[in-house]
């Protein structure tokens, strides 16, 4: 059986939605629900950071 | 890992033993909730070293697709998933999703976001420079948190210099590991290394507004690659509303890391419903 050791190569997933609220998924995905969707995929938040056209997240693993 | 939410678009990019696709029916829950509509969808990967201990639904590319055409909705009719090949270990692994079946998307997107002319770059590199890679561990006596030592790794590696317009938030891992995300307007960039020598992986990935052009590719490329010193390195620039074949980028990505030392070993195009034109391309550094 091969070794393992920690994966490095990442998977990556982007979506894109529609909708009239200028804020839109800023406004919609607080703290808390990003927490909930990131428990699924098994990370949590580490560290954040934003301006006035992005929110940007470090995350565990 | 790392998390970015625009108002009309969300990237996740996690590596490890994550299951990231597991959270599309949990953001679907909760968009539709407030009536926002998916559009479009884009996944992609590299080849897995570990790939035998990636858990539901990573274990294989066919799986991963198979759960993402039962859990994405049916509006979403065009679909495309590939695999574009290499001579070296590295493949890249490209599943996309759309309403709509051409890249060149009109300027005036349901959303209010101008996706056109915005091209994502991702650079996947393995076997780092040892003494380079050495730098993102933590030292055994250093107490700090991590976000402090994080801002450490990124001003000895040379990381800041790459962007010094952007605000940086980044922190390092314990014993080892870094994560960075920078954000620069409404363009980010992001670095993950992980530096143990049987594994050693690093990722750059940023995306930029091609207004002005892509000679600032080639320089941020060049930068990247003088911070870890890969043996061998895959780059994926995805490019909305251009074609394959008048893009520029290409040769852009060759040139500039021929300069470095570095031999295209594949290239490979394919375009993708919604998601634009994906130009890949591997490389590995002559050895003396």
């Amino acid at each position: 059986m091969a070794a393992t050791g920690f994966e490095g190569f990442e998977k990556r997933l982007e979506l894109h939605f529609s909708g009239d609220d200028p804020l839109g998924l800023r406004r919609l995905l607080g703290f808390e629900s990003l927490e909930r969707v990131l428990h699924a995929v098994q990370c949590s938040i580490v560290s954040a950071v934003g301006n006035r056209h992005v929110d940007a997240y470090v995350l565990s693993e | 890992s790392s998390l970015f939410v625009y108002p009309n678009r969300i990237v996740i990019k996690t590596c490890g033993t994550t299951q990231l696709l597991r959270s599309v029916p949990c953001l679907l829950d909760k968009t539709g909730e407030l009536g926002l509509r998916l559009q479009r969808c884009r996944y992609t990967r590299g080849s897995f070293i570990f790939p035998h201990a990636q858990p539901f639904p990573h274990s294989s590319f066919r799986e991963e697709v198979l759960y993402l055409e039962e859990n994405l909705p049916g509006s979403l009719c065009y679909r495309k998933a590939r695999v574009l090949p290499s001579k070296t270990s590295h493949s890249w692994h490209v599943y996309a999703a759309s309403e709509r079946d051409d890249d060149a998307l009109p300027e005036e997107d349901d959303g209010g976001e101008d996706v056109l002319g915005t091209f994502t770059l991702e650079v996947c590199m393995t076997q780092l420079d040892r003494a380079l890679a050495r730098r993102f561990y933590r030292r055994r006596t250093d107490v700090s948190g991590g976000d402090v030592a994080g801002k450490e790794m990124t001003a000895s590696a040379g990381i800041g210099g790459i962007n010094p317009r952007a605000l940086v938030c980044d922190f390092a891992f314990d014993p080892c590991g870094y994560s960075m995300n920078g954000i620069d307007g409404d363009c980010y960039s992001t670095i993950h290394v992980t530096p143990e020598d049987e594994c050693s992986y690093a990722s750059f990935e940023c995306v930029e507004a091609t207004g002005g052009g892509y000679a600032g590719v080639s320089d941020v490329l060049r930068s990247v690659v003088r911070v870890f010193r890969p043996g061998t390195l895959s780059v994926s620039v995805c490019v909305m509303g251009g074609r394959g074949d008048d893009l520029p980028g290409w040769s852009l990505v060759a040139d500039s890391l021929k300069k470095l030392g570095y031999k295209r070993r594949g290239r490979a195009v394919e375009d993708f419903p919604g998601a634009g034109t994906i130009v890949y391309q591997t490389f590995t550094a002559h050895r003396k």
